[in-house]
């Protein structure tokens, strides 16, 4: 015996295409649409269901809202994720924010491999006041980042640390991360408090993997999901957040340093529905 | 093709491989699941199945089973989207040519205009690279790092003019330097950003350049066929450089941008080095597609 399905075969298509086009990706897509399957049974007006799609994935999201206010002073916040994915400008963004709530805020420029990467957070800095610790190319990121954590200890500040873009795959790099949470944690017991991992939401499906990669090498304790002022929905947040537990602690919503958003989950399920 | 059609024989033995109609509609789906988790389009993904399910429907003169006839025919459609060997770059062969660098924040351009320059450097080409991001903070320093590094000289763009201005400046000193190639790095951009949109028009129809770039990240997801669309609407780009193809993903994105524009994929980055950068190989992005 086989029960009727909650939904007809083109109200189901529908829905399937709203959530993969969203980077759901199909198993997740398919779980969503179980679930609104047994609260919504035979209503099969698609208006009515995009809502009531809608109201469930917020609602699922809202468990997993993390606060982008938490880091105290003394604390050291680690930046990681993949190359181009906005640890930089996100690092430039949370400065500012805590810096106009009057949190002392020092950031280490940890990526001493790319060309220019210190000088592009000098200049942010710059613009948002506050301390940049660095030193030259090719130096070694521990390092920076331990010089870092000891001058916001020295200023009980926020650490607030950028790494190098790494791809989760590399073992090599992430050897390297860990080393530079390791030797953070040298500085400070319990450090670093919060790992933040950045995710372009423009991208597919290959998020989850990073996140998985990423999260087994240092213990990510957030997300933050960047360019959402674009056309990429990030909905492979909710595999995600489905399969590791981590809450989404800001998002990016274009290049200037005032454009962070704290996670809103309802904002968020409208952008996909 | 080897491990492609393994990757699908799991799927394939798991539904008994035998041939009636249920099992083939199984079968599909199967692989229909397999191509959208893999960042395919579903416009792509639906018309490849289409074409498929056309072909099975010929008799076969070697009575091969339906399931290994559909998978050789995903393999061959596959390969014949991606196009066969990568193009190469439109160069006049006398004079100044123009290449034009474009994208999405983040995508790898300014790292892949450090490539090119390498790449054509080897091809005995005099380079000379313009940075034309002037917003982004340090951007004209990662250029003028990157071409240092590589003995390639760098146009002195000064950050407070217009890109525009710059490019002109700087094509008319290449001309009389006698320059071969010269490379703009332009500002990442949203393809919804009208108004950056038209400036990168405004810079095509000011420099007509020989060749326009698309930069596109591997890792892409559904997204990226109305994103390409909209530069194509800007510019027409008249090749794609796929980077960051060492994370490894799955290759949908530019399996849905190839077959949606047509914008032949002329290279591959494969790391952050200047020397990580090859010939598009769409053999590798097959095989990926159906693990
Ligand atoms: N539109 C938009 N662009 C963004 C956002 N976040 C970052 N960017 C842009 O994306 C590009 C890459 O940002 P970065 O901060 O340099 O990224 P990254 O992760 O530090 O890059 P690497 O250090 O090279 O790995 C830049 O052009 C940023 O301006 C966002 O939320 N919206
Ligand atoms: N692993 C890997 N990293 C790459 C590749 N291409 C570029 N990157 C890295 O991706 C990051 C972004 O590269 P950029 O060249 O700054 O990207 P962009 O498109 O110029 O960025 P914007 O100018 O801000 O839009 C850097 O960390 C690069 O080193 C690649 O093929 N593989
Ligand atoms: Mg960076
Ligand atoms: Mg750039």
């Amino acid at each position: 015996f086989r029960r009727k399905p909650a939904f007809d075969d083109e109200t189901r298509e529908q829905l399937r295409e709203t959530l993969i086009g969203a980077d759901f990706g199909t198993t997740a897509a398919d779980a969503v649409i179980e679930a609104l399957g047994r609260k919504a049974r035979g209503v099969n007006d698609l208006d009515a269901l995009l809502a009531a799609l809608r109201e469930a994935l917020a609602e699922r999201l809202a468990a997993f809202v993390g606060d982008v206010d938490a880091p105290q002073p003394g604390e050291v916040v680690l930046i990681v994720g993949i190359n181009g994915s906005g640890k930089t400008t996100s690092v430039a963004r949370l400065a500012h924010r805590w810096k106009e709530q009057g949190k002392p805020v020092v950031i280490g420029a940890a990526d001493t491999f790319r060309a220019a990467a210190a000088e592009q957070l000098e200049v942010w800095g710059e613009r948002v006041g506050v301390r940049v610790v660095r030193q030259k190319a090719g130096a070694d990121p521990a390092a920076v980042a331990f010089d870092t954590v000891q001058a916001a200890q020295a200023a009980n500040a926020i650490a607030l640390i950028d790494t190098a873009g790494r791809i989760h795959g590399d073992q090599g790099l992430m050897e390297e991360l860990k080393k530079i949470r390791r030797v953070i944690g040298k500085a400070v017991e319990g450090a670093p408090q919060h790992v933040w991992l950045t995710l372009d939401a423009s991208q597919g499906q290959t998020a989850i993997e990073q996140a998985r990669r990423f999260h087994e090498a240092v213990g990510v304790t957030g997300l933050i999901v960047n360019k959402l002022d674009g056309e990429g929905m990030a909905g492979f947040v909710y595999p995600i957040t489905e399969e590791l537990g981590i809450p989404i602690i800001a998002i990016g919503v274009g290049e200037g340093m005032e454009d962070l958003e704290p996670f809103a989950p309802e904002r968020f399920a409208a952008q996909i529905v | 093709f080897e491990r492609l059609t393994e990757g699908l024989t799991g799927a394939l033995s798991a539904l008994g491989g035998r041939a009636d109609d249920s099992t083939r509609h199984a079968f599909i789906e199967t692989i229909r699941d397999r191509l959208l988790d893999a960042d395919a389009h579903p416009d792509v993904v639906g018309d490849l199945i289409e074409r498929l399910e056309n072909r099975l429907s010929r008799p076969d003169d070697e009575g091969r089973p339906a399931s290994e006839r559909f998978l050789t025919g995903l393999e061959e459609e596959i390969a014949r989207i991606l196009g066969g060997q990568a193009e190469p770059l439109r160069l006049r062969s006398s004079g100044t040519s123009a290449v034009m660098v474009v994208g999405l924040q983040g995508t790898g351009k300014t790292t892949s205009v450090g490539k090119l320059a390498q790449h054509l450097r080897t091809q005995k080409k005099n380079v000379m690279l313009v940075p034309l991001d002037v917003k982004r903070p340090a951007a004209i320093e990662q250029l003028q790092i990157l071409g240092r590094d590589l003995d390639i000289p760098v146009w002195d763009t000064d950050a407070r003019q217009k890109p525009v201005k710059v490019a002109r400046a700087a094509l008319k000193a290449a001309e009389k330097q006698k320059v071969d190639v010269v490379i703009f790095d332009t500002a990442g951009r949203l393809a919804i950003d009208q108004e950056l949109m038209r400036e990168l028009t405004q810079l095509r129809d000011k420099l007509r350049p020989q060749e326009i770039l698309y930069v596109m990240d591997a890792m892409a997801g559904q997204t990226a066929v109305q994103t390409a669309e909209r530069f194509v609407e800007a510019v027409r780009p008249s090749g794609m450089i796929l980077t960051k193809v060492d994370a490894d993903p799955r290759g949908g994105a530019v399996l849905s941008v190839r077959a949606r524009t047509g914008i032949p994929v002329k290279f591959m980055g494969v790391g952050e080095k200047a020397s990580d950068f090859e010939p598009f190989d769409p053999t590798r992005i097959a095989r990926r597609l159906l693990d």
